[in-house]
């Protein structure tokens, strides 16, 4: 699994 | 959270509130796109559904739910209460086309295959083109009242003020990688970019907001 970050965008 | 992405939150919401404040006062949804609107309805339902399974923050969840039910009251505006004055005729942009092309690439290109990932990624895509009916009814009618004219831009500035926030995350946090959001956000905001033009110009001669033709 690619690293993504977390999704803390609206 | 940095002053970047605040302010483009910010920017965000004044923008629906100046599209509140346009219906409200003038009581007509003359020049606004019902189906840009649409769009972000569907938009903001298909990428918050995480707010049933994550919690961020407050903020965040606030801002959610806020998104999600000032479009909705919108659209019952512009679809009940002030549907006489929606100009239908010049709302002709297709939307099938937007739908289908950030479903096909809501298929190729998330980050993992969920329903919600795929589902956040169609959001993103789907977002960054939602706004072509509105610029395509400005187009045709030429010009268009202040208070929209400032919506469309807030709206712009507030896609412009996420990727400076990107850019700044990208350099102060290690391991903070978004490529579909980027390039998504990076669409949106250049899709503004003639509109940024012309909004520009006619502050500077303080004249309303006048497209050629």
């Amino acid at each position: 699994d690619s690293i993504e970050t977390e999704k803390d965008e609206l | 959270m940095n002053l970047f992405r605040l302010c483009g939150d910010l920017s965000h919401v004044v923008s629906i509130v100046l599209l509140l404040l346009k219906i409200r006062a003038t009581r007509s949804c003359v020049g606004i796109s019902l189906k840009t609107q649409f769009l972000y309805l569907v938009v903001f339902v298909t990428r918050y559904l995480d707010l049933f399974v994550t919690f961020i923050s407050l903020y965040n969840s606030v801002m959610k739910v806020a998104f999600i039910s000032t479009t909705a009251y919108i659209l019952y505006l512009m679809f009940f209460k002030f549907k006489h004055t929606y100009d239908k005729d010049h709302d002709t942009f297709r939307i099938q086309f937007l739908i289908a092309f950030a479903a096909a690439l809501a298929f190729v290109t998330p980050h993992r295959y969920s329903l919600l990932e795929v589902l956040w990624t169609f959001s993103l895509w789907l977002e960054s083109v939602a706004i072509l009916p509105q610029l395509y009814m400005l187009q045709t009618t030429g010009e268009c009242e202040n208070l929209t004219s400032h919506y469309i831009f807030a709206l712009g500035l507030y896609r412009a003020l996420y990727a400076v926030n990107w850019v700044y995350r990208y350099s102060t946090e290690p391991g903070y990688w978004q490529p579909v959001t980027w390039i998504a956000g990076i669409l949106q905001t250049a899709l503004y970019g003639d509109f940024f033009y012309y909004y520009v110009a006619s502050r500077r001669r303080g004249k309303r907001l006048k497209l050629p033709t």
